[in-house]
């Protein structure tokens, strides 16, 4: 990465006053992140497509999204959420779970003193589950922040009305 | 007819999806 000064980026401090007229960007001269940072930015524009493709990339969609060997299932779930079909809520869910797995392991590893191991499967949790419940209040229109018990609940409450949804 | 141009659309459309779906995995 490398730090630029900038007059214009001036995040300000939570008393109104301009903290910082520097940022760091990713150091694109270098080939190795220039060509990370494109495969990135087509990841955006192929998860794009997908969104605009809508309904009928869903089915496709939420079988990948479940599939534990893909390196990249967050940008299914985001589209699944801006797709907005509430019929992908189970994946979403189930990746939700995940995330919540990953911190309990996270919380053993740490008493076995495996930290640093520990701090990134808890990074990891919390992007997973950050992920799934931005995806979550797209396709409900609801918030109920990280508590898992009452997005559950929220769909088995529309299950009632639309009928069990069973996962692939 | 209008049903096979359509089922032709949707089969093209299911293969951008998967293609899609792959390119994002790589």
């Amino acid at each position: 990465a490398v730090v630029v000064k900038d007059e214009n980026w001036r995040p300000y401090t939570p008393d109104g006053k301009y903290n910082q007229d520097f940022k760091v960007i990713p150091d694109d001269s270098s080939p190795e992140v220039s060509q990370a940072l494109k495969i990135e930015q087509n990841r955006q524009k192929w998860t794009n497509e997908l969104v605009m493709i809508g309904l009928p990339a869903v089915p496709e969609l939420i079988k990948a999204s479940l599939d534990t060997g893909r390196k990249y299932r967050y940008f299914y779930i985001t589209a699944l959420g801006l797709i907005k079909d509430v019929k992908a809520t189970p994946a979403i869910l189930k990746y939700y779970q995940e995330g919540i797995d990953q911190e309990k392991l996270a919380k053993s590893m740490e008493k076995m003193a495996a930290v640093e191991d520990a701090e990134a499967l808890r990074k990891e949790a919390i992007f997973r589950k950050g992920v799934a419940i931005e995806a979550l209040k797209n396709i409900s229109g609801k918030d109920f922040g990280d508590d898992y018990a009452k997005w559950e609940q929220w769909w088995k409450d529309m299950e009632k009305k639309i009928g069990p949804v069973e996962l692939p | 007819s209008s049903t096979a141009m359509k089922a032709k659309v949707d089969a093209e459309i299911q293969k951008r999806v998967k293609e899609l779906i792959e390119l994002i995995n790589q």
